[in-house]
């Protein structure tokens, strides 16, 4: 069986139109903006603390229409991605 | 050339003279200093002004070997969102892997303090971004981290090397690189540095990889001391080059900066060849620092050599660079990247030409290979995307198959170069395929685009699958990245950056725009009025499988019991095509191909498999031991002669081994023992000729001129012991004196004196009193019932018994 994805209670997030504008969305949606995705600009991380840290299922909630917001591009649920010190 | 004169450059670091892959110290071993560190430094490169990060668990930046180099604004703590990088620390030091990597860039040289790094002037940072849940985000976040500052950013680690994982970076990494390369550094590009996976033992295939498959980043390979593959490395036609690491534990290792302060010389796999390249790089960037990304894989690819490394695969590309699946283009050559750097004229813009094939189904079936044929222009026709000389070339796949590690994937370009894209891997049992996965090759490298490019995919079945189900190639996309001119002829034209950043636009996909979901062929079956689905073009009698008149895959019984038609056979049958009937395997033998016990596939509960035959039993032969799990024989590691439960825990070892526990280590030469910690043959203590530890109580054999005594080796034996030499062993033992001998010449009643209190008689100590208070009558009935042989009667009655004979 393929491994089950792990879902956590971060998010990435295309939002056009700034920081003050990302800051309003994650507000909107119950999110804490923990700001720009490293270089990339309009991209911004988003945490939520009332969803479980780690699932076994993307998580569904009001904050979840974020996505369904015009000014959001993109967006995705953050999966936890295995990774090994080599 | 190698210098190898030890005095030529020497730092005070203690473990200075270990670093064997920078200088030759031992006039007696063969010089392995092809890296051309030392001759780098002597042209005066050290990495000053070059910005190194290392991406993993934290750095150490109080490390007395770290903390002059440290640069805090090369690093930042992803894991807990703050400047400060340094690792969390446990008791099992698991921390330790960052400041290990960073250690071997940047150490500071001539502080007395543990080693030299590669870049010993370079700054330093660390990124910490493995100690938590690691996603796309913290990915991104951490290959982002100033780009204009950091120049290398160098990491050593990926998916699991476990043989059966294929992944790669998450939409907002392959979007990171891409801005890494177009805006890093100024413009210039950032250089990602990756450590090409350690799944040898596992079949791993370092294509698995997508950060290490990436043309963003220059995937590094190691070979041991000697040339040899290391046990752990992995083969692939994207790895760049090479370095030195650990191998077998009589290789020397590489000594590097450790957690709380320290230094290791512990196993250290690819990951410590990484961040060597990055040192290296360094050194280049210091001597141009206008180089490109780009520039700095024409300048590896240009300087690499083979040198003694040992692969079966070395060829001579086109392009006229002798390349590995091992090794890449060769272990690197610092000298040679400072040289060639500093009088580099950058390489035209880079141009990308795709071209995708047709959306027709290609069948792979089993057994066989699959050839499909691409021609290409390398897009002579548009000139932004004109390709005539080859960097990397990348094929992307749609493949649907039932177990994607029986498929091979080779690449044949039109020079005739065949890189292998994907080797067989026996682990690797997902059903998944694989879903427009990159693979990349650099062993084109040079070459001309131009000409019919062939995908071959083989396709071997390593256990029994359904053989109605044939894996599919649906879609194959040839990418070749390149130059339109020679890249080092043309130096004497000027590249605008605008023109030298043609890269495809991120991938990620807008909202609402998904991928085309894949494409799933309906297997076509044949219907017949009220006939069961598995009845034949004969007809039926009846509405179940059991009345048909003849069956369009197998029919499953026989006359006597009935038969049925099937679209499979059961478990302890075997499919005859021919015939279309199931028959029996050989008992035992649960899935098979024929019915003799050499036909077998797998066994029933409670037999093995044993692949040397192919026939089931109860026990497995030697060299094998009985898996559980896969109900097979599976090889003992191949120091074993037997092992149990697992191929690693011998019971027996081969000739030049001896177990120690449930391992096979290297049996040592006499006067010296293996040292399981240091796993290197020790000496033993002066007085041991054989022995089991360091100690002078852990003798198995005495030395020359030692005698045996109470498990210790003495050169003459103590009081109460006599020099004897007992039958059947060659060593010399002191043996004990009879009870209350202080000395004697022999066994037995042969004491020449006696503990206090006892008298010598008759070279016998007996107890004064008890002599005296002897019975005269008692002892004679002692003597004459020959009781006198007995000690205790011997004491009381010495006269009667010794002294009057």
């Amino acid at each position: 069986l393929p491994p089950r994805n792990v879902y956590t209670n971060h998010w990435a997030v295309r939002i056009e139109g700034g920081h003050e504008e990302a800051d309003k969305l994650a507000a909107k949606y119950g999110y804490n903006n923990l700001g720009q995705i490293g270089s990339l600009e309009d991209h911004y991380h988003f945490h939520h603390s009332h969803v479980v840290r780690r699932a076994a299922f993307s998580s569904r909630g009001t904050h979840s229409f974020i996505h369904m917001d015009p000014k959001v591009s993109w967006s995705e649920q953050q999966l936890v991605k295995p990774r090994v010190k080599r | 050339y190698t210098r190898n004169d030890p005095n030529f450059i020497h730092f005070n670091d203690p473990k200075w003279s270990n670093m064997w892959y920078i200088h030759c110290t031992d006039k007696n071993n063969r010089c392995r200093s092809e890296m051309n560190i030392l001759a780098a430094w002597q042209r005066g490169y050290t990495g000053r002004n070059v910005v190194v990060t290392i991406l993993d668990d934290g750095i150490e930046r109080n490390h007395p070997d770290l903390a002059q180099n440290y640069d805090q604004l090369a690093s930042y703590d992803v894991n807990g969102n703050d400047p400060d990088p340094t690792p969390r620390y446990d008791s099992s030091n698991e921390n330790k892997h960052g400041t290990r990597c960073a250690g071997e860039v940047a150490a500071v040289a001539n502080n007395s303090h543990c080693i030299v790094g590669i870049a010993y002037n370079a700054r330093i940072g660390g990124i910490r971004m493995l100690d938590g849940d690691v996603t796309d985000v913290v990915e991104a976040k951490s290959l982002g981290i100033r780009p204009d500052y950091i120049d290398i950013y160098s990491a050593s680690w990926g998916p699991d090397d476990d043989g059966k994982t294929v992944d790669g970076p998450g939409p907002l990494v392959k979007q990171a690189f891409e801005m890494g390369i177009k805006k890093g550094r100024k413009g210039l590009g950032s250089i990602f540095v990756w450590a090409s996976g350690n799944g040898g033992r596992q079949g791993d295939h370092c294509s698995c990889d997508g950060y290490t498959n990436s043309i963003y980043t220059i995937s590094i390979s190691s070979t041991t001391e000697n040339g040899n593959k290391p046990w752990y490395l992995e083969v692939c036609s994207s790895t760049l080059a090479t370095t030195y690491s650990s191998g077998e534990f009589y290789d020397r290792k590489i000594v590097t900066t450790d957690l709380r302060q320290r230094c290791t010389d512990g196993h250290t796999g690819t990951s410590v060849s990484a961040p060597m390249v990055a040192g290296v790089i360094a050194l280049a960037l210091e001597a141009n620092p206008l180089i490109t990304w780009r520039d700095v894989q024409h300048l590896l690819v240009r300087t690499s050599r083979p040198v003694h490394l040992k692969a079966n695969d070395w060829k001579n590309n086109a392009g006229g660079h002798r390349v590995s699946h091992l090794y890449g283009f060769g272990l690197v050559d610092a000298e040679a990247m400072v040289v060639e750097a500093k009088k580099w004229r950058r390489v035209p813009p880079q141009h990308t030409c795709t071209k995708a094939s047709d959306r027709r189904t290609r069948y792979i079936r089993a057994d066989q290979t699959l050839n499909s044929t691409m021609s290409t222009s390398g897009c002579s026709e548009q000139a932004e995307q004109h390709v005539s000389y080859l960097e990397h070339v990348v094929v992307r796949v749609v493949i649907a198959h039932q177990r994607r590690g029986d498929l091979e994937i080779n690449l044949v370009s039109p020079s005739g170069t065949r890189s292998q894209l994907l080797a067989k891997r026996l682990f690797d049992n997902s059903y998944e395929g694989f879903r427009n996965w990159e693979f990349m090759t650099v062993h084109c490298w040079g070459e001309k685009a131009e000409g019919q490019w062939t995908l071959e995919i083989t396709d071997s079945p390593s256990q029994l699958r359904n053989p109605e189900v044939l894996g599919k190639l649906k879609e194959w996309t040839l990418i070749l990245y390149g130059t339109s001119e020679h890249p080092y002829q043309s130096h004497g034209a000027q590249h605008s950056r605008s023109r030298m950043l043609e890269i495809p636009n991120p991938s990620l996909e807008p909202k609402g725009l998904e991928r085309p979901t894949e494409h799933h062929e309906e297997e076509e079956e044949e219907y017949s009025g009220t006939c069961h689905s598995e009845c034949g073009d004969q007809g039926c009698d009846g509405p179940d499988a059991d009345h048909c008149l003849n069956c369009i895959h197998y029919s499953l019984g026989s006359l006597k019991t009935g038969r049925t038609c099937v679209s499979h056979c059961p478990l302890g049958y075997h499919e005859d095509s021919g015939a279309r009937r199931c028959r029996r395997c050989h008992k035992g033998c649960e899935r098979c191909v024929g019915r003799s016990p050499t036909e077998c596939q797998s066994c029933r509960r409670g037999l093995y498999f044993n692949p040397l035959n192919s026939s089931c039993s109860e026990t497995c032969p030697l060299g094998y031991f009985a898996d559980e799990i896969q109900r097979q024989c599976l090889k003992c590691h191949e120091n074993c002669v037997k092992c149990l439960r697992d191929s690693d825990r011998c019971t027996a070892c081969n000739e030049g081994f001896s177990l120690a526990g449930m391992t096979c280590v290297p049996k040592c030469s006499n006067g010296t023992f293996f040292h399981l910690e240091e796993m290197k043959c020790s000496p033993c203590h002066t007085s041991c000729s054989t022995c089991t530890g360091p100690g002078k109580e852990e003798c198995i054999q005495c030395a020359r001129d030692f005698l045996q005594q109470e498990w210790r080796c003495v050169q003459t034996c103590a009081p109460g012991y006599f020099s004897g030499e007992p039958a059947g062993y060659t060593q010399h033992m002191c043996r004990k004196c009879e009870e209350n001998c202080l000395s004697c010449d022999g066994p037995g009643t042969s004491c020449t004196k006696c503990k206090d209190g006892y008298n010598l008689f008759s070279r016998t100590c007996i107890v004064n009193a008890t002599c005296n208070n002897a019975d005269e009558l008692f002892c004679e009935m002692v003597k004459s019932n020959r009781l006198c042989e007995k000690k205790l009667f011997r004491q009381f009655c010495c006269r009667t018994c010794l002294m009057t004979g």
